[in-house]
């Protein structure tokens, strides 16, 4: 225990914060537990505050208030509201699962605690991290509110990469925290880092003592700050660590593809090098409506020149720019010869902003033009894609969204795919996923932020080197099912395919896996055997797997297809998708759009309830959470809730 | 290396050995019609023996180039590279991958072989031979195979390629040799006579590990006499 003012906020000591993240292969499981005490002579009110990833789904959290536990339970969505309105009606204030910043979401949830009681808040949640330019990343907001006796912050990553299972080596980099003001923002030490052993604070991220990870067979990073250290100063009660605690890592990859196999389940990765890449034609289709006055203008012909300068010469480009009218740079689709750079920066040079919202007209011309370019090419081996940028709504032409969804869905016909970058928050992000996810690209939101035109320019990097196209993963049809999605329009340099399905027959010996695909200037087939036997006997081996992160993991992908492709479906089939999202939804403990985790505790005779919840990308942003928070409310009802939306 | 010539038409085999210094380029085969060329650069083991008799080398790179279709295959213990005009693709011997084209098929097998097929006439294996990464000499190693060559012109050139259009040959006079497990004999081939003598080589295309025992009749010397001109008139500068 701490005196008042050492750790000690308003009679409430959080004695200790750990927080475990563990990732075995892509697939990251994290437990962040909270333990905390009301040293005040009443009752008090304690929030635990965590700041998670929006791609990650909880999948418990439990209280445990004076030694008894009360666990989460799920529930479909519409249930727990029920109770989360019964909760409000009564006067109590709820906490919420919120988006929070670019990439976390915001959950609280508070309780009452008797003088002299513990509370233990444990939060679980899982994510499936993703491949983006070479590497994955496993991110954690690290911001207590006040000093945590036992604080600490631990990462293991589980050697099963690609090759044989346990021939993995994974590479991990630690964004340092932000120890003070002036230290520099992002520094990145090498694989780990542990605080020095001396009680000065540590100033600045180079001067943490660096901790290497052994390759195998298991690694860890260890984050884990003395009060001494969490102090603002010598003196002070308040905390200093801010920061964002990250694990980056790519795996050894020493054949393109890798496939695990653990109780009946398989999970099928590819991500092939070496390939060169398929000379593309871009058309950047960009809304220089009045809305985009000022500053958005100026950072998008910003990162416009800089796309340029990455452009390489066997590839085709145009603009097209709406607002109330639609013009082109050049009529047709040109080649990046240095000459014809040269014209496009002066033309996004003069780039202005004018008039009202032509989405339509300008998604109309650019497919157009990739479409004459698609037929005039013939067999030319090359990769389409189409980039919208818009920062509203359509409010001029064409302004139904259903209609121009219809009209680009016909005009594109399924032979390239569109990305869409909404750009700031006035604008109808439901929309423009759905009319992406409708043509097999994705939506990307742009934050209205000083590093707009970067964020930009690293969507362009993500695809402007497709190595691979018309992917195709192929399985025998008589011994998977329940596969996920098995076909891609484009593989690019730098991310991965994941494919998850089940194995009909439990006692299957093996299987070959085959992936083909269309490169720059032949057609491949990749193909994997499969030895079930072994590879499930090697997994066995490996102990510190958990044993169905398989399955779960087969279990996320899924439910992580079925909500995207609900977003776009209608009717009967929107039904039939959100039946399917919801069912496993509930089977695996999945808190997503669909379903809430409740946690009931019954006290003075009446159910107190805790619900989590995810929010949908129609969440309002709010500013960035502060973890951790214990704060002192007047005593009154006790309650501890947590919904979302 | 060693190189084994079978003569389907006399159900029989010739082999010989080209001894060159490890980094020697040698033409394996030439067809001045197609352009089509196969050249192999040679390695030797990790500790090489002091004594140039018993030193031994292997094909550690092979190059397999057709101008007509701007094609250019690397090879080597590490990497399968196909290059075509400026773009090149690379691949492991841990992949398992079948590439199309143009009328030309290459096929990856894990650790095993490369196959090469241009159209139905001419179609090319390379074996992988590994050793243990950890041995204090040998090191791994490539071996190249002509499966079909019925394609190739009659003007094909090159250590192999010379023996791609029928020759005849015979054997008389077998009589036990200096070493007194093997028989030498008179060859005659070519117009020439030589003494050879009976041993056997190993065929790796089937099993990869192990092989199959080819027996043939050994030509000394680099060949010599059996090959067109001499072994050193093979040696070209570069792989492509």
């Amino acid at each position: 225990s701490l005196p008042e003012g050492e750790g000690v906020v308003n009679g409430i000591e959080v004695y200790s914060t750990k927080i475990s993240c563990k990732v075995t292969s892509r697939f990251a499981h994290n437990v962040v537990t909270t333990r905390a005490v009301n040293r005040a002579d009443a009752a008090k009110e304690v929030s635990f505050d965590v700041a998670l990833p929006k791609t990650a789904f909880i999948t418990n959290f439990t209280l445990t208030i004076d030694g008894v536990t009360y666990p989460g339970n799920i529930k479909e969505k519409e249930v727990a509201k029920q109770q989360y309105e019964k909760a409000v009606s009564q006067g109590r204030t709820a906490g919420l699962v919120k988006a929070s910043g670019r990439k976390l979401e915001k959950f609280t949830v508070s309780v009452n605690v008797a003088a002299g009681s513990k509370v233990t808040f444990e939060l679980t949640y899982e994510e499936l991290l993703k491949r983006r330019k070479g590497k994955y990343e496993m991110y954690l907001k690290v911001q207590p509110k006040q000093l945590v006796k036992h604080f600490e912050v631990r990462g293991t990553r589980c050697p099963v990469g690609s090759g044989s299972p346990a021939g993995s080596r994974l590479l991990c980099g630690v964004q340092a925290p932000l120890w003070d003001p002036g230290s520099p923002v992002g520094s990145r030490l090498p694989c780990g880092f542990r605080l020095p052993s001396s009680s000065r604070p540590v100033r600045s991220a180079q001067e943490a003592e660096q901790v290497h990870v052994p390759p195998r067979p298991q690694g860890h990073v260890s984050f884990k700050p003395s009060l001494e250290h969490q102090r603002s100063c010598p003196t002070c009660a308040d905390t200093l660590l801010n920061g964002d605690f990250i694990i980056t890592y790519d795996v050894n990859r020493e054949s393109p593809a890798n496939v695990q196999v653990v109780n009946g389940y398989f999970v099928h990765f590819f991500a092939p090098h070496g390939l060169p890449v398929v000379p593309k034609n871009v058309v950047f289709v960009i809304d220089i409506s009045g809305s985009m006055a000022g500053r958005k203008i100026e950072q998008t012909r910003d990162a416009l020149l800089k796309i340029l300068d990455d452009i390489k010469e066997e590839d085709y480009l145009n603009f097209i720019l709406f607002s109330t009218g639609v013009t082109t740079w050049k009529d047709t689709l040109v080649q990046a010869t240095p000459e014809n750079l040269q014209q496009a920066r002066e033309f996004v040079k003069n780039i202005n902003d004018e008039g009202m919202t032509n989405m339509n007209g300008g998604l109309m011309r650019g497919i157009g033009m990739l479409n004459e370019a698609w037929d005039g090419q013939g067999a030319a081996r090359r990769s389409s894609i189409i980039i919208l940028l818009t920062d509203g709504d359509a409010n001029y032409g064409e302004s139904r969204t259903d209609k121009i969804q219809e009209n680009v869905r016909n005009a594109i016909g399924g032979k390239f795919p569109l990305y869409n970058l909404g750009f700031g928050n006035n604008l109808n992000y439901n929309f423009l996923e759905r009319l992406a996810l409708e043509n097999h690209g994705l939506a990307r939101r742009i934050y209205e932020d000083s590093d707009a035109h970067l964020q930009l320019q690293g969507f362009y990097e993500e695809v402007a080197n497709p190595l691979l196209m018309g992917v195709e993963m192929e399985y025998p049809e008589n011994a998977i099912q329940d596969l996920t999605q098995n076909n891609y329009k484009n593989f690019y340099d730098g991310s991965e395919i994941v494919v998850a399905g089940r194995l009909l027959d439990q006692d299957l010996n093996s299987f070959k896996a085959d992936v083909k695909g269309h490169g720059a200037v032949n057609d491949l087939t990749f193909t994997e055997e499969v030895d079930v036997k072994e590879l499930e006997k090697a997994f066995e081996e490996q102990s510190y797997i958990f044993g169905n992160y398989i399955e779960r993991l087969w279990a996320y992908l899924t439910i992580e297809q079925l909500l995207d492709q609900r977003k776009k479906a209608q009717g009967e089939e929107k039904e039939n998708l959100t039946a399917k999202a919801l069912g496993l939804s509930l089977k695996y403990n999945f808190v997503t759009p669909l379903t809430s985790m409740v946690v009931t505790k019954p006290e003075d005779g009446e159910s107190q309830t805790a619900i989590a919840d995810k929010p949908g990308e129609e969440a309002n942003t709010v500013t960035p959470s502060m973890a951790y928070l214990t704060n002192y409310q007047p005593p009154q009802t006790p309650y501890y809730y947590v919904d979302g939306d | 290396p060693h190189f084994i010539i079978q003569v389907a038409e006399e159900d029989d085999a010739i082999c010989f050995n080209i001894n060159e210094d490890p980094g020697t380029v040698l033409r394996l085969i030439h067809d001045p019609a197609t352009g089509l060329t196969v050249n192999g650069e040679i390695i030797g083991d990790k500790e090489p023996s002091p004594d140039p008799k018993t030193r031994r080398t292997y094909f550690g790179r092979l190059g397999i180039a057709n101008p007509h279709m701007d094609l250019q295959i690397e090879v080597t213990t590490e990497t399968l590279s196909l290059g075509s005009g400026a773009t090149r693709s690379t691949f492991s011997w841990l992949d398992t991958v079948m590439i199309a084209q143009d009328g030309m098929l290459v096929a990856i097998h894990r650790n095993e072989n490369m196959t090469v097929s241009f159209g139905d006439g001419a179609t090319f294996v390379i074996v992988l031979h590994q050793v243990w990464k950890k041995h204090p000499t040998h090191r791994d190693f490539l071996g190249f195979y002509v499966v079909d060559s019925h394609r190739m012109s009659a003007q094909t050139q090159g250590l192999l390629g010379q023996f791609f259009h029928p020759f005849d040959f015979s054997v008389s006079d077998v009589h036990p040799g200096s070493d007194p497990t093997k028989q030498d004999a008179t060859m005659v081939v070519k117009n020439r006579r030589l003494t050879v003598t009976r041993g056997s080589q190993k065929d790796y295309r089937k099993k990869s590990h192990t092989g199959t025992k080819v027996p043939c009749w050994f030509v000394h010397n680099n060949g010599e006499g059996f090959i067109d001109g001499v072994h050193t008139d093979y040696i070209v500068p570069s792989l492509f």
